[in-house]
């Protein structure tokens, strides 16, 4: 089963949830996460550093390195095909290939390696372009993070407008996980103001229970550790669980 | 004077920022925002309602639409090139092009009309794509929000890089103002750390007193307002101030 987690907008905790749900995921099961971000946040968070020849997700999207030469091992049982700065280059490269077929590059370059792995969790970068839509090309399943902030929300409204083109013309499997509200300070009317919102203009969608606001997280992230490694405390990693229970009772 | 504010590192306040700016440099002069952002963030941070047949920055840098045609005034004696949904398709149409002179098209677009503004502040998306590179070949300098987080200390490094290429390449005027410490909380051990790796690591780069994280923030967003006009703490519009003051003083 392969999930993409996205949004367009900036900050929202696609690489923190990344990192919490594959962390949780390899517990039970074989898990492969997949760094589709130039920023290369999630090859950081899972606390891999990468060495200079190392094959990342731009060589093996762009055909240049089969995916095992890519794929390296970390801490928590999670594999993870990296990504750094050069993914850059493979959107730009993948831009110039006016055919249709650049949109499925992932989905070719994965098909023959995915009976290892029981989950495949796709971080993807900020933004609706090539990187994410051939990750859109790929899953079965879409985990929108949302902060629970105006700008965030207003994303969403454009998140499911691209949501149906995909499922029409790339992916007609592609199905919405639900949507993750992260960062959540249910003490204050803002936030309770948003899950309102939430609730009420997207009620087709699932919508999580909130991941609260915690420095758990970003010194989780610093450390290189899942979130459920790094702090005991079940009120932070539990929304998470509930992530993974839902996907594991779907698994087909 | 043309400043973009940028980051490819999401949700680190390059909206918030620029709204600020634009909104305290339009208290004492002329001042033109420029929305590059396709979420259109900064458009409606600023209270801006899109009409439907209103041109955008799209339609200007694609040279569909001439600047004066697309610039709409706000509450807030600023005018605004606002952007939307279309941007995306700006850059996928200048990526076509395979020519040099793609990188120009926002300078050419502003070129005759800057006489009119004492002040331009660019809002950009959260990537070194086409669309920043033309606010990086336009532009006089370049403020860096930074959020106090790992990931976004992580992604300063690259930005540094890029800057070097486009000085040499690009714009050999372009000079980078300072970063912009945002959504600090200095009473926690994780934004000290932060402030002091970013005073080691960029020792050459002017480091500017950190915004403190309040929730005013977001509410400001969904208000459509400026900070300054949407509370009376100094402690909140003081950091924006001084970046301003920076600017003021700096005037060629
Ligand atoms: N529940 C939380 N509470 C507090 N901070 C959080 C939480 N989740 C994530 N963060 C922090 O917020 C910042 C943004 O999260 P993250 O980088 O995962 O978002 P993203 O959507 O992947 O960003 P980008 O758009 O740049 O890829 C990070 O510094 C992270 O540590
Ligand atoms: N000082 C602050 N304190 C608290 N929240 C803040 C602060 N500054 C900005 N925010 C909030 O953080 C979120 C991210 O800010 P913003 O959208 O301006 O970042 P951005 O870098 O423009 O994001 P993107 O990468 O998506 O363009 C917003 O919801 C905003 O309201
Ligand atoms: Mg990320
Ligand atoms: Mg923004």
């Amino acid at each position: 089963m392969i999930i993409a987690i996205a949004n367009q907008k900036g900050g929202v905790a696609k690489t923190t949830s990344a990192i919490a749900l594959a962390g949780l995921l390899a517990e039970e099961a074989t898990c492969l996460a997949i760094d589709l971000d130039a920023q290369g946040n999630l090859t950081t968070g899972l606390g891999v550093e990468l060495k200079p020849e190392q094959p990342t997700a731009c060589d093996v999207m762009l055909g240049d390195a089969p995916l095992p030469k890519a794929i390296t091992s970390t801490n928590w049982n999670v594999d993870l095909l990296p990504g750094d700065f050069s993914l850059t280059r493979a959107e730009e490269a993948l831009l110039k290939q006016a055919n249709p077929e650049r949109l499925y590059r992932l989905k070719q370059a994965l098909k023959p390696h995915l009976k290892q792995y029981e989950y495949v969790v796709i971080d993807c970068p900020p933004r609706l372009g090539l990187l994410t839509l051939n990750a859109f090309a790929t899953v079965d399943w879409l985990l929108i993070p949302v902060q629970c902030q105006f700008f965030a929300l207003k994303g969403l409204q454009n998140m499911t407008k691209t949501i149906d083109t995909v499922q029409q013309r790339l992916n007609p499997q592609l199905r919405v996980l639900g949507v993750l509200p992260t960062m959540a300070e249910m003490n204050t009317t803002l936030t309770q103001d948003i899950m309102k919102q939430l609730r009420s203009q997207f009620d087709d969608l699932h919508i999580f229970d909130p991941v609260p606001k915690s420095v758990r997280f970003p010194e989780s992230n610093m450390a290189g550790k899942p979130i459920h490694h790094h702090t005991r405390e079940w009120r932070l990693v539990q929304p998470y669980h509930n992530v993974v229970r839902k996907i594991t009772l779907l698994e087909p």
